[in-house]
């Protein structure tokens, strides 16, 4: 079974942590400040008090034999870079770190840290897209160009079925699923025939420019 | 054409003033720190220099004519809380706040802010789902319980049709798209016919304990 390991236990790390222990893997939950691992301990599979920039501490803890460490050290860009540089010298399986600049991203690509999180620049791309699609209740980009959103059905959907609302045709969109409100329920692979309420939220995939077009022309 | 203004411009609020300009959506952009209010000064339609929690401040910025107001301020929960609730009184049309704890999140939701984004935690349950599934490349919550993932197909779907896979009898799971390494091309709403390689990724969506199987069922 899958192992992992977290260094840092601020917000992020500890959740990390946290959602990989209720979701059964092992973790091995490490930070310097006793009082974060001490939060830790009847969660995590292990969690230990440690200085991870030091690489005898780092070597001790035998995170070789793990599936991926999480690097998610926050302060100085330095530690978290030390500490990845010294991840690398041990040969880690797969190293992901937390960044917190683009400049700290850049230089972990450089060392060959495949992947980076970042999360303050995620949210905030992903709630300015939200935002910017006036009927749009939710966006979530699946590649350059190409997005899956939800959206309130416009005037000229509503009381029509899947089929005869066309929008494939006209928006050049494919819906994904309904979720319907009243009553609660999730339809995938909507049936055709079903008849759109106004209180459905339609999932609806397709490139982005199309997207726009609908949720403009639902407003 | 909408209006939006962001308060504090930290690492999350200067990236959603970026990405709204960048939208062409007009952006008024605040923060204390003249320096911040500099380096956004030729991106936003519009940079101010005020001290958010100082309620005659907020009111000479005229904030009821915006469609919505991010409220990204750092640091203490105070200024946070003491921000919205004066944004309440002035009746702003939408508030979204940025919190740095569930305590945080708690109050927030008290004072009737709406919406609420949480950069770290979020960050964190989508990487710790991500880790979680060995052959999946993304993962994409949609609703509880169902998802959007890329999976990298197994060998007993390698080589075949899309329809003689039989994905969706074999595992309850709808393959929404497929991107294709070789050549490099997305496909939407795929034709059944298509030939599935080793180098292309499955857009699959469907419930989260059977996305889980095929995740297993590949590695
Ligand atoms: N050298 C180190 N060894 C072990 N733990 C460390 C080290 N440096 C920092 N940490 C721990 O990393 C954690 C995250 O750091 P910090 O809270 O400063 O960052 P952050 O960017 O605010 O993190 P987050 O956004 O996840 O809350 C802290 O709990 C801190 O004790
Ligand atoms: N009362 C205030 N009025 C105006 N701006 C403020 C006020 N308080 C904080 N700010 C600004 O909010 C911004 C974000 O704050 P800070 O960087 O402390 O938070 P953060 O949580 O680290 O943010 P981020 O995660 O977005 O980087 C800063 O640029 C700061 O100057």
């Amino acid at each position: 079974s899958k192992q992992f390991v977290v260094l840092g236990l601020g917000k992020f790390g500890s959740e990390v942590a946290r959602q990989m222990s209720a979701d059964e893997f092992e973790v091995l939950a490490v930070d310097r400040d006793p009082d974060k691992v001490d939060e830790l301990k009847d969660v995590v599979t292990r969690a230990a008090i440690a200085d991870v920039t030091d690489p005898e501490a780092l070597r001790s803890l035998g995170l070789d034999s793990f599936d991926a460490v999480v690097v998610a050290l926050g302060g100085s860009l330095e530690e978290s870079i030390l500490t990845c540089l010294h991840l690398k010298d041990i040969g880690v399986k797969q190293i992901i770190a937390k960044v917190m600049s683009p400049q700290h991203e850049r230089i972990l690509r450089k060392l060959g840290i495949g992947r980076v999180i970042y999360p303050e620049y995620e949210s905030a791309v992903r709630l300015a897209k939200h935002l910017g699609f006036q009927a749009v209740l939710d966006f979530l980009p699946l590649a350059p160009g190409f997005s899956l959103v939800e959206i309130a059905p416009s005037e000229d959907i509503v009381g029509k079925s899947l089929r005869d609302a066309e929008i494939r045709q006209k928006y050049g969109v494919q819906v994904v699923a309904i979720r319907s409100l009243v009553p609660e329920q999730w339809h995938l692979v909507p049936d055709p025939n079903m008849v759109i309420k106004d209180s459905d939220v339609l999932v609806v995939i397709g490139k982005d420019e199309d997207l726009k077009k609908i949720a403009k022309g639902s407003s």
